[in-house]
């Protein structure tokens, strides 16, 4: 599982039988009393009710391998509407995909949406109020009422999210997702991270027990005592394994360094198997435009890219995503990363989602083309994602949302 | 050749917690997927928020919530403009 935390909004993806919703009154209530956004359903801070404000809410899912087994309001999906319904107004539900095969469920939020009721009474008038007058629905929490400071810099509204979710993984691939298979492989190629952490915790675990209290404070700084030592060295081990099989399995090839200097993967690998990473990619110095100058200052964003294996043959699933622009920054297109992705995992099937905010294209690094040459662009672009090496494109469907284009693609194994 | 700069993001081990993880009754791959925004981007943050908006939450409240979620904090990648965490389960 993993969580983004931008200043403005927050990402949770998590896996397994997680209760994920049951977390979001609690995290409306920390963006209102920790973050100090408006709110709009309590009278004050002290309520345990006061929530935050959202902008817009999305909520996304494949299909569960085994709904029965999942917990709270995860069991069916519409139990999930129903308690983001019970939560939110002016919510929209939509299933995409074949239904009896690999189809992907959202939810979302308008912002400034046309569905809106009335703003919630002033708390001034509220205080007014009987008890009996504060009904259930009265702690719905409308969404999309934000007061913004100034207007939306053009260049900071891209947004563009790809997930790719994969099923039925191929066996023998699979297997370097299992610590077994990776620490051979650690060692087979004497692989420097694992073997280093590993040394020098042990080395100063020698050190520790030999009674050389100075040493430990050379060490470390702050007198960490034996069993602390030799715990870090056994716990530091799921990332040192994780980061072993990022780097062996390709991962860290999806966004490189040669291109993203400061890019940074936390990976980990689980016992026995299963593996987690987070990449933060702080975005390269942005290519001058015939238009800029020396001393134009360069673009700040940075981005993420997540991804979770379950490599167990009765259940194998990996999941890729990221809001990495596809195109940007003179990077490869969309379809050279799904085709790399893919390549990785070697699924029998898989999906595509690629959601985009409208005018997304025009904001694309090839900032210096006309629109005749955008729209070519674009074309050959879409062309591209149709023909992903070795799988056949089963399926595509676009949603035009009210502010975000939706292309959801599904492809087998040819 | 590049090498890292100023900008280059922390990570930080949360050991206690990555010690004891076991996946052997782990079943279900897919994961369920939520974003909540509270502004269009991070420069237009609404009237009254902190700066630094929800990056300024400190770390220990967001496990509180975690807590709900049946998820612990492994790890977490700090950087200028997000802030990675990586969970158990």
């Amino acid at each position: 599982s993993s969580m983004f935390v931008f200043p403005h909004k927050l990402i949770l993806k998590t896996c397994g039988t997680t209760t994920l919703l049951l977390g979001l009154r609690r995290l409306l209530h920390i963006a209102a009393v920790e973050a100090g956004f408006p709110f709009h359903n309590a009278k004050s801070l002290e309520d345990v009710h006061a929530a935050a404000t959202p902008y817009r809410v999305f909520y996304s899912r494949k299909n569960f391998l085994f709904p029965d087994k999942q917990q709270g309001p995860h069991r069916s999906w519409k139990q999930e509407v129903t308690f983001l319904d019970d939560l939110f107004e002016g919510g929209s539900a939509y299933m995409v995909g074949k239904m009896n095969g690999d189809h992907w469920y959202l939810y979302i939020t308008s912002p400034g949406g046309t569905t809106l009721t009335p703003p919630e009474t002033p708390v001034s008038e509220k205080s007014n109020l009987s008890p009996t007058r504060k009904s259930s629905a009265s702690r719905k929490i409308p969404t999309g009422i934000v007061g913004v400071n100034g207007d939306v810099p053009a260049e900071e509204t891209h947004d563009e999210t790809l997930e790719i979710l994969m099923t039925d993984l191929d066996i023998e691939n699979a297997k370097q997702f299992y610590l077994s298979h990776a620490a051979a492989v650690a060692n087979e190629k004497q692989t420097a991270r694992v073997n280093e952490a590993r040394r020098e915790a042990h080395e100063n675990l020698d050190i520790v027990q030999k009674g050389t209290d100075d040493a430990t404070f050379d060490v470390f700084g702050n007198g960490k005592d034996a069993e602390r030592v030799l715990a870090e060295s056994l716990t530091t081990e799921g990332h040192a394994m994780g980061t072993v099989v990022s780097d062996n399995c390709g991962l860290s090839d999806v966004y490189p360094t040669s291109i993203y200097p400061d890019a940074k993967i936390d990976a980990y690998l689980f016992t026995p198997c299963g593996f987690s990473a987070n990449g933060v990619i702080p975005a390269p110095a942005a290519s001058p435009t015939k238009d800029s100058s020396p001393d134009k200052p360069t673009s700040k964003a940075a981005h993420y890219f997540t991804v979770h294996v379950t490599p167990e043959p009765n259940c194998s699933f990996a999941s890729f995503e990221t809001n990495v622009p596809g195109g940007q920054h003179q990077t490869r297109q969309t379809a050279d990363v799904i085709e790399h992705v893919v390549g990785i995992f070697k699924p029998g099937r898989f999906s595509v989602t690629l959601f985009e905010a409208k005018g997304t294209m025009q904001k694309r690094s090839i900032y210096d083309k006309d629109d005749d040459e955008r729209r070519a662009w674009g074309e050959a672009a879409k062309q591209r994602m149709e023909k992903i090496k070795g799988y056949r494109r089963i399926d595509r469907i676009v949603h035009d949302f009210e502010d975000y284009d939706l292309v959801f693609r599904y492809y087998e194994r040819e | 050749t590049f090498s890292p700069s100023e900008g280059t993001p922390h990570l930080t081990i949360n050991h206690e917690v990555a010690a004891e993880l076991d996946s052997t009754n782990a079943f279900e791959g897919p994961e369920k997927l939520l974003e909540v925004w509270f502004a269009p981007t991070d420069k237009a943050l609404p009237t009254g928020a902190k700066e630094g908006g929800l990056k300024a939450v400190d770390s220990k409240i967001w496990e509180g919530m975690l807590d709900l979620v049946n998820c612990q904090v492994l790890s977490i990648v700090k950087s200028e403009h997000v802030d990675a965490y990586l969970l158990s389960e």
